[in-house]
C-alpha cells in the first residue's frame, strides 16, 4: 500500500506499489530512479543484402527498434535482516531478480535471472535491464575499456568523423566489459557488470545493458547457425549481477564515488576463491 | 606441471576471438566449457596440495602428522547458481577464502544450505553474526538445477589478508535455537 524501502545509512532503495524500483537515497540526495526489464525484437533480414542483415551472434539489430516491457506489475517479497536487506522480484515466468543492500555497503546489488527466452511466437528476443533517472546527462555517458580508462560517448556522435546514425538503438550500443556511467553537476549513476555486455544510454539519465538474447536467424557473418542454444531443449537461462552506484557527482569528504566504484570493481571481479572441506569428523575445538 | 599445463593450453584456446565474444557455434561453446571444467579440476589437485602444505604448521601444533589432518579443499563450480554439495549435505564443514588481491578485503559471503540455523566461527574462535535468506522460488524451480539448498547463509568475512587466506568453521544447529535470530521473515506484497 506504500513505498517499500530497503537499505542502510549509506543508501536506501524505494519500491513502488507495482513492485518496481522507484527512488534511491544516497549522499543526502533522493532522486527518482527506476529499473525495468524490456526486450527488443531481433531483426529478420535478407542476409544477401549487407544493410539488411538479421540480428545474430555477431550483430545486435532490433527490428524497427521495437521494444516491449517484460511486465507492468512485479510480484515482490521483502526480507530484512541485520546483514542484508533483499527484495525478490518476479517480473514474469522467465525474468526474476533479487535486489539487495548489504549492511555496510554503499551500493546496491541486482542479481538477475533471465530465461529460457520464449520463442513460441517465432520472434527472437534481446533482453535488457534499464535504469532510468532524472540526471541531466545531455547525451553523454562513459563506458570502460576492459576495466581500464573510461571512454566518453555521446549519443548519435563519433569524435573523428561526421556520422549519420541509421539505427538509433544499435548505432549507439557500446561494449561494456565492467562499467557504464553518467552524471550531471549534482548526481552520478554507475553500473558495474560481472561480464562483458552490450550497453548504452539512449535517453538522458538512462542506462541500459543487454543481459540475454535468443535469436532465430543466422546473421551470415560466419557462425552458420542462429543464436538459439537449443542443445538442452529449452534454451539457456542466464544469471548475473549488476552493482548500482548512486550519489553526488562531486567529491564527498575527499573521497569520490568514482574511487569507491574503482575499488569495488576490483573486488567484485576478483573475489575470494572459495574452498569447502567436509568437517563431519571434527568438532570446532579439534578444528581450531 | 601437467595439471598447470592443461590449464595453460585451455586459456590459450580461450583467447580465440570467437571464445572471447561468444560467436562460436553452440557445440564449440560446450567444448570450451568442458575444457575449462577439466582444467579447473586438474588445478584443483595442485591447489589442494598447496593448501595442505600451508596448514602444515597448525598440524605440527597438534603433534599429529596422520592423514586425519589432511583436508580436501573442494571448489564448488556451481556456486554461481547457489549450489554446493559440501555445504548442502554436511552438518559441519569449513570454508577457506583465499584473497587474490594485493590488499586486505572484507566480503559478504553466501553459502547454499538446506536449513536456516547455522553457527559460524572464525579462526580465532569468535562466533560471527549470520543471516539465512531464502533462495528465490524462481531459481529453485529451474528443472536442470540439482540442489537441496533452500537458503543462503550470509556472513561478513573480514580482514582477509592480501594473497592470503582465512578459514571459517560452519556448524548446523541441532535445536531451533538461533532460528528466530537468523531467519528474516518475508513480508509479501
Amino acid at each position: 500500500s506504500s513505498v517499500t524501502v530497503i537499505g542502510n545509512s549509506h543508501i536506501k532503495l524505494g519500491f513502488d506499489t507495482n513492485g518496481f524500483l522507484s527512488e534511491v537515497t544516497a549522499d543526502g540526495l533522493t532522486r527518482l530512479v527506476s529499473q525495468e526489464f524490456l526486450f527488443y525484437e531481433g531483426a529478420v533480414g535478407n542476409n544477401a543484402e549487407f544493410l539488411n542483415r538479421s540480428s545474430g551472434a555477431y550483430i545486435f539489430r532490433p527490428n524497427e527498434n521495437k521494444i516491449h516491457f517484460a511486465t507492468d506489475q512485479v510480484e515482490i517479497e521483502v526480507y530484512k535482516g541485520d546483514l542484508v536487506h533483499e527484495v525478490h522480484q518476479k517480473f514474469n515466468d522467465w525474468i526474476s531478480q533479487v535486489v539487495r543492500v548489504y549492511n555496510k555497503d554503499s551500493y546496491a546489488e541486482f542479481e538477475w535471472l533471465v530465461g529460457p527466452i520464449p520463442i513460441d511466437d517465432g520472434i527472437g528476443k534481446e533482453v535488457i535491464t534499464r535504469f532510468n533517472s532524472d540526471i541531466e546527462s545531455e547525451g553523454i555517458f562513459h563506458t570502460d575499456s576492459n576495466g581500464r580508462e573510461m571512454i566518453k560517448r555521446k549519443l548519435n556522435h563519433r569524435d573523428t568523423w561526421s556520422v549519420k546514425i541509421n539505427e538509433e538503438v544499435a548505432g549507439n550500443y557500446y561494449p561494456i566489459t565492467t562499467k557504464i556511467d553518467l552524471e550531471d553537476d549534482t548526481a552520478r549513476m554507475a553500473i558495474l557488470t560481472d561480464r562483458a555486455q552490450g550497453g548504452s544510454s539512449l535517453k538522458d539519465g538512462s542506462l541500459e545493458l543487454m543481459v540475454h538474447r535468443r535469436l532465430l536467424k543466422d546473421d551470415a557473418f560466419g557462425v552458420g547457425e542462429a543464436l538459439n542454444e537449443t542443445e538442452f531443449g529449452d534454451g539457456l537461462i542466464a544469471r548475473g549481477k549488476h552493482h548500482l552506484f548512486f550519489g553526488k557527482s562531486t567529491d564527498r569528504e575527499g573521497v569520490s564515488l568514482k574511487a569507491i566504484e574503482r575499488l569495488t570493481q576490483l573486488e567484485k571481479l576478483l573475489p575470494t576463491w572459495k574452498f569447502f572441506s567436509n568437517m563431519e569428523a571434527y568438532t570446532a575445538d579439534e578444528w581450531q | 606441471a601437467p595439471h598447470l599445463t592443461f590449464m595453460r593450453e585451455t586459456l590459450g584456446i580461450m583467447q580465440h576471438h570467437d571464445a572471447i565474444t561468444g560467436t562460436e557455434k553452440e557445440k564449440v561453446a560446450l567444448d570450451y566449457a568442458k575444457r575449462m571444467s577439466v582444467a579447473f579440476r586438474a588445478c584443483g589437485a595442485t591447489t589442494r596440495n598447496v593448501l595442505n602444505q600451508l596448514t602444515v604448521k597448525s598440524r605440527e601444533n597438534v603433534k599429529d602428522t596422520s592423514a586425519k589432518y589432511v583436508f580436501e579443499f573442494k571448489t564448488c563450480p556451481l556456486l554461481n547458481i547457489t549450489s554446493c554439495p559440501v555445504s548442502e549435505v554436511n552438518d559441519r564443514f569449513t570454508l577457506t577464502l583465499y584473497n587474490p588481491l594485493a590488499h586486505t578485503v572484507n566480503e559478504y559471503v553466501r553459502i547454499p544450505v538446506a536449513d536456516p540455523s547455522y553457527k559460524i566461527i572464525d579462526n580465532k574462535g569468535v562466533t560471527l553474526e549470520t543471516q539465512a535468506v531464502p533462495i528465490p522460488q524462481t531459481l529453485i524451480d529451474i528443472k536442470h538445477r540439482s540442489s537441496t539448498a533452500k537458503y543462503e547463509l550470509v556472513f561478513l568475512a573480514t580482514n582477509i589478508p592480501p594473497l592470503g587466506y582465512r578459514t571459517y568453521y560452519v556448524e548446523k544447529l541441532d535445536s531451533t535455537e538461533g532460528r528466530t535470530k537468523t531467519r528474516a521473515l518475508p513480508k509479501s506484497t
